[in-house]
């Protein structure tokens, strides 16, 4: 995919 | 969001607390490598650049500034705090930290999810995070007694990856999550405490002092 990853964790 | 990861942002967020009210009760650092306190102000700020670029969330974006403002104050506190810098143990903190930052970057450059400005200080920062504890555990080794509350905070600091792996797992069966760059940096993040949490526990269990051998 192109789009950016989600980096939902901190 | 489960159980795991929620208690694992809480370990960590109690981390730091510990490390702010050892620091402004005692108004000591006695213990407390700043090398590891710089390692982790460089984690936050290359990180949470995303703060600019991601829409706000109820849980991350406090969770993100907290950690961003303690890192800063800590190290603050240890630097220019007229009596708290003076309880640093500068000739113990010897590790040269600057060493881990170099490959770090050169590894988030080629393993990255994608190969942007943002995606790779992200790499570089889950990267840095790993290691950044070593300078900590190195001055423990060389500290005679280590006062509790500084043994709670590394003890704290690690287990909260240690939940993070938990975390990841349930994400994988309930959730078909797969993330290769945190899991493998938070693997290799949680053995480097194996050592100090084996001797945490003994003298818990023993109702001793902790010193590492």
């Amino acid at each position: 995919s192109s789009q950016p990853p989600n980096h939902d964790e901190l | 969001m489960n159980a795991f990861r929620l208690l694992a942002d809480l370990t960590h967020l109690l981390s730091i607390i510990i490390l702010l009210v050892k620091i402004r009760t005692t108004k000591s650092c006695a213990g407390i490598s700043l090398k590891t306190q710089d390692l982790y102000v460089l984690v936050f700020i290359s990180r949470y650049l995303d703060l600019f670029t991601r829409p706000l969330s109820l849980y991350n974006t406090p969770f993100k500034l907290v950690f961003l403002a303690t890192s800063i104050t800590i190290v603050y506190y240890m630097r220019y705090h007229k009596v708290v810098k003076q309880t640093y143990n500068k000739d113990s903190d010897t590790f040269k930290h600057y060493f881990l930052i170099l490959p770090c970057a050169v590894l988030a450059f080629f393993i990255n999810p994608k190969f942007t400005f943002i995606e790779v200080l992200w790499s570089f920062s889950i990267y840095l995070e790993a290691v950044a504890i070593l300078p900590q555990l190195v001055l423990l080794q060389s500290s005679s007694n280590i006062d509790n509350l500084t043994g709670n905070y590394v003890f704290m600091l690690g287990a909260y990856r240690a939940l993070y792996l938990l975390n990841w797992i349930y994400r994988f069966f309930a959730e078909d999550v797969v993330r290769w760059i945190p899991w493998i940096a938070g693997l290799v993040q949680t053995a480097l405490y194996a050592d100090f949490f084996y001797y945490y526990i003994k003298s818990w269990r023993n109702n001793e002092r902790l010193k590492l051998p």
